[in-house]
């Protein structure tokens, strides 16, 4: 059979140098369980759009990416999160932006795709859909971790040093860093 | 931002992605995640794609869909046409990150011109994981 799964949990400034041993496991165990969840479904028949849908819900799950329960805080200390899906056989697609209560975006994308004539739906309106759907949704709170909370405040320092000493420049040191990009 | 994309037994290939975005961001922001034909795209007939990296170049070379585009339009492998794009069209014009790929062959390509990313592929019951360069 040829069925394969491959999956990305974020790219940026990820070196052996910033990494200590356990948060390199715990990435490594993470990244496993997403694939074997995605595989199993893949071995048992189920389709691609199943096994996607899946194995993106283990990793939404996880603090570890800026995803879901991980995703980074906005200016205002929101988590603003976005998804899509799309399927092959069919070109359908679905997805959602700016939702801060679905628990788990990638489905929202899905039902938008599968539930509606559109392919794109934004914040209040994305999450009112959502919950005619039957999808989850929970307390902007359940998003929040003091990680990514205090990411936010770093940027949010960092820029007002940036102001205080040099207004007309700007670092981009690790500017790339997954979860650590800022607008 | 995280992402999938898979072949299953009957053919069919998928994609989607999901984020959190960027950090500090303001004004409604939106990346190309939800951008379909930037940060996700999947066609039978050439592959399915996830991105993640700094968004606003992804959309402005509507990534996903090129590396498709690149397939079908050029013949090019899913390996040739995503370093194509990641590697070469992206890094000319300042968009770091990387991609996911994967063909109906279920050949994968995970090319990305950023330090790390997280990223792996499961072929035949066997895991792979890499993080680095």
């Amino acid at each position: 059979s040829k069925i394969t799964l491959a999956i990305h949990g974020g790219a940026g400034t990820i070196t052996r140098e910033n990494m200590t041993p356990e948060k390199e496991k715990a990435y490594r165990e993470k990244l496993n369980e997403a694939l074997q969840v995605g595989y199993d479904v893949l071995k048992k028949g189920g389709t691609s759009m199943d096994a996607v849908e899946a194995t993106i819900h283990v990793m939404e799950n996880s603090p570890l990416f800026n995803a879901g329960k991980g995703a980074v805080f906005t200016n205002e200390g929101k988590n603003e999160m976005d998804a899509a899906m799309m399927d092959g056989e069919t070109l359908q697609a679905g997805a959602v932006a700016s939702v801060t209560t679905i628990k788990n975006p990638i489905s929202a994308a899905r039902a938008v795709m599968e539930k509606s004539p559109h392919v794109m739906m934004i914040g209040d309106g994305a999450e009112a859909f959502a919950k005619t759907q039957g999808i989850e949704l929970v307390d902007p709170s359940y998003f929040h971790t003091e990680t990514r909370y205090n990411q936010l405040q770093q940027i949010i320092d960092k820029e007002k040093t940036q102001l205080d000493h040099d207004g007309g420049s700007s670092s981009n040191e690790n500017i790339f860093t997954e979860g650590n990009k800022f607008g | 931002t995280v992402g999938c994309v898979a072949l299953d037994a009957y053919g069919n290939l998928a994609a989607g992605t999901s984020t959190g975005g960027m950090t500090n961001k303001r004004f409604g922001r939106v990346g190309d995640a939800p951008i379909i034909g930037a940060g996700t795209y999947a066609d039978n007939n050439t592959c399915a794609v996830s991105a993640t990296g700094h968004g606003e170049y992804f959309i402005r070379n509507v990534v996903a869909y090129d590396i498709a585009a690149l397939m079908k339009y050029k013949n090019l492998s899913v390996k040739k046409a995503a370093e194509e794009v990641v590697m070469k069209k992206l890094v000319d014009r300042g968009g770091e990150g990387g991609v996911i790929a994967l063909d109906k062959n279920g050949n994968v390509a995970m090319p990305f011109n950023s330090a790390g990313m997280y990223r792996g592929y499961i072929k035949n019951g066997k895991p792979v994981v890499a993080i680095y360069r």
